[in-house]
């Protein structure tokens, strides 16, 4: 991670995330909710980033060589 | 192994729409997607882990030059974007200076006009600063503009004659011009309107006013200003005389409900300012060195900003990334409470050697070593950590696009995605 956190600590524990199936979220009590630009917005650029702009709903080895 | 589905995000203020302020709390998805790793047969993963973080100081910024060199918008935007990925928090735009004057006044566009150096194409209008301002928004990046006078300024003077002061060669104008007149009413009645509208289309709260490097000499030339400076009682005395301009300056501004930064020179040259100005320390050496001047100014109780062994547009053969992380910003001698008025430095990106087209590799990832330096706690300094951290963040900066120059031999993976 760069810049370094102020605290961390991480585990060889690991979870998939599935592109498909992954979406960023409102905690219900945030005091922002849907319709907030700023969280909107880097929702919207967070996921490219992560997964890029492809379409992950085709199997992800359809155009493997 | 188990499947995460979502990033819950919970915001404790709501002001989505708001601009970010030098005390807006920060957080933001960066850490998260730096967490998330994919396998070589393309799945994603996420080790379990537990962050709280952050940053050392509040004011971590990037300052860029668009004056020597014009920077396109496209260019302005991507630093942004990069900024964002290392945290960093405050884009000082240096808009003008000597060389060019791009930025388009609607009330005096003549300074465009005869200031930059092509008035259609090499010009950021009242559109592209609404853009950059808005695109740092929703970044949580701020918007400093400086505007620095009265030296600085020879591409004020084509827009506004009588602006700018005529050096004399004996007794006779020389044909070349100087710092901004102070001597003059109207002088100050343009700073009134010109401030009146950079108030308004800026709205951080902070402006950048320069006050560096006056160039005393044409000054010294003039028989008006001469008389002046006797008239005034400061003798020969011109550091008064810039004081005089900037005290003049500073109320114009703070009548506008601004607060202002300014460069190191106005506080050594004991120009009376606000209580919460904040002090830009940029010079290494002279008049002492730069730990020594930060003392200086945080004992006289300002606030103060570090940049200046942070030149990122001057280059070395070499890892010269690791004396740039390896300065530490509080290394002076001073009570807790003078250190707290440090509330952090900026990177800086001269323009007359950097224009768009080397201003990426030149910038990243070296200005990551800032980032961390102002972001992580003091104690984080392991070199060899932080290379191993900073080559692989190399890495992913190439892979999101950015054409970051590599930090000693080796290869990244996303290359490959490249070619």
């Amino acid at each position: 991670i760069w810049p370094w956190p102020q605290y961390i600590q991480t585990t060889s524990y690991h979870y998939t995330i599935s592109p498909d199936n992954f979406k960023f979220r409102y905690h219900d009590q945030s005091a922002a909710q849907a319709g907030c630009s700023v969280l909107d917005e880097a929702f919207r650029r967070y996921r490219v980033l992560l997964f890029g702009t492809r379409n992950w709903h085709h199997r992800p080895d359809e155009k493997k060589h | 192994v188990r499947e995460k589905s979502s990033l819950i995000v919970y915001v404790v203020t709501p002001d989505c729409e708001q601009l970010p302020t030098l005390e807006s709390v920060e957080n933001c998805l960066e850490t998260f997607s730096q967490l998330v790793w994919r396998a070589p047969q393309g799945t994603f993963f996420i080790n379990k882990t537990e962050i709280e973080d952050f940053p050392r100081f509040p004011h971590r910024g990037l300052l860029l030059d668009t004056s020597r060199h014009y920077l396109p918008l496209t260019s302005i935007l991507d630093t942004l974007d990069v900024m964002a990925y290392n945290k960093l928090n405050v884009f000082h735009w240096h808009i003008v200076d000597d060389s060019s004057f791009p930025y388009e006044s609607f009330t005096f566009p003549e300074l465009t006009r005869k200031g930059s150096y092509n008035p259609i194409t090499h010009i950021y209008t009242a559109q592209d600063v609404k853009e950059v301002i808005e695109y740092a928004r929703l970044r949580g990046i701020r918007v400093l503009a400086e505007f620095d006078t009265p030296g600085h300024t020879l591409s004020w003077g084509p827009g506004i004659p009588g602006l700018l002061t005529p050096c004399y060669a004996g007794s006779q104008p020389s044909g070349t011009f100087g710092p901004v007149n102070p001597i003059f009413n109207d002088t100050y009645e343009f700073m009134n309107t010109f401030f009146l509208e950079i108030s308004s289309v800026f709205p951080d709260f902070y402006l950048h006013l320069g006050g560096d490097e006056v160039d005393f000499t044409c000054w010294k030339s003039n028989p008006a200003v001469r008389a002046f400076m006797k008239k005034k009682g400061f003798g020969e005395d011109f550091k008064q005389l810039e004081s005089y301009y900037i005290q003049k300056l500073l109320d114009i501004v703070s009548a506008y409900g601004k607060g202002y930064v300014v460069w190191q020179e106005v506080f050594d040259n004991k120009v009376k300012i606000r209580p919460d100005t904040i002090v830009q320390v940029w010079r290494e050496e002279i008049p002492v060195s730069y730990l020594k001047e930060l003392k200086l100014i945080t004992k006289a109780g300002f606030r103060a900003l570090l940049s200046a062994p942070w030149y990122l547009n001057r280059i070395t053969y070499g890892p010269d990334w690791q004396e740039i992380y390896m300065v530490e910003p509080l290394a002076f001698e001073g009570t807790p409470k003078q250190k707290e008025l440090v509330i952090g430095g900026e990177a800086c990106m001269w323009g007359e050697y950097v224009d768009s087209t080397n201003l990426v590799p030149r910038l990243w990832p070296r200005g990551g070593a800032v980032a961390e330096r102002l972001w992580s706690n003091q104690f984080v300094t392991d070199l060899d950590f932080a290379s191993k951290r900073l080559t692989k963040f190399r890495c992913e900066l190439l892979r999101r696009g950015v054409q970051a120059q590599p930090l000693s031999v080796g290869f990244c993976e996303e290359e490959f995605e490249h070619t």
